[in-house]
């Protein structure tokens, strides 16, 4: 464990906290993607199964279950307890372009043809495109709240320390994992445009909106 | 193609 593998999880830790918390506080999920967070609950559930066959450490146990967890509850929030104020009407990116071709490559590119293996491979795919409905929703409406912004950066930010801890690892371990690596760039550049955004409107103090 | 037989990360 180095100090940008910890720091990454850290930053999705916050992501996902900021993210609840919000929706909690405001007792609202306006703005906020129910497709992307489904997409998220399916990575984890698909990544994690693992917590059935294998144990690593209690750090790892105690993040998963933590991950899964806080995932749950944000669906249940935006789809349960305050569906009312759920921006359906906005979220309308059609997810069967993602999980479709994310499956067939699965099946197609990975380390193993196991199903365990299959479904990881298939969350590691996923999850480099899963915040693609939630982009849309903000490109669609034109505007995000600060709020959401941070949970985009940390979440953008965990993605962009897991790249440099790849590179240590490479360096002072001899490990690499292509499939891991080639998503995680995927996942990276994505958020790009984002921080671009993010540097020059909200941390200056000004709301995040898109020219019309 | 290297890679590790416990998947430790996140």
């Amino acid at each position: 464990m180095n100090i940008f593998r910890l720091t990454g999880d850290l930053s999705h830790l916050a992501a996902i906290i900021i993210l609840l918390l919000k929706i909690w506080k405001s007792r609202s999920c306006a703005g906020i993607s129910g497709k992307s967070q489904i997409l998220f609950a399916m990575v984890f559930t698909t990544r994690y199964l693992d917590l059935l066959t294998a144990y690593i450490s209690l750090y790892n146990t105690s993040m998963k279950i933590i991950y899964i967890g806080c995932s749950y509850a944000t669906v249940y929030l935006i789809y349960a307890k305050f569906k009312a104020t759920y921006d359906g009407n906005h979220d309308t990116f059609r997810v069967e372009f993602l999980v479709v071709p994310v499956g067939g490559l699965s099946f197609l590119v990975n380390h193993d043809f196991s199903p365990l293996e299959i479904l990881w491979t298939f969350s590691i795919y996923l999850e480099a495109v899963a915040i693609l409905p939630q982009l849309f929703m903000i490109s669609k409406t034109g505007e995000a709240e600060t709020i959401t912004t941070h949970y985009l950066f940390f979440l953008g930010l965990y993605r962009a320390l897991y790249l440099i801890n790849w590179v240590w690892r490479f360096y002072f371990e001899g490990f690499f994992d292509m499939i891991a690596i080639v998503a995680g760039v995927v996942q990276t550049i994505l958020y790009c445009d984002f921080f671009y955004l993010y540097v020059t409107k909200v941390l200056k103090g000004k709301k995040l909106s898109l020219p019309a | 193609c290297h890679r590790t037989k416990v998947k430790d990360e996140l």
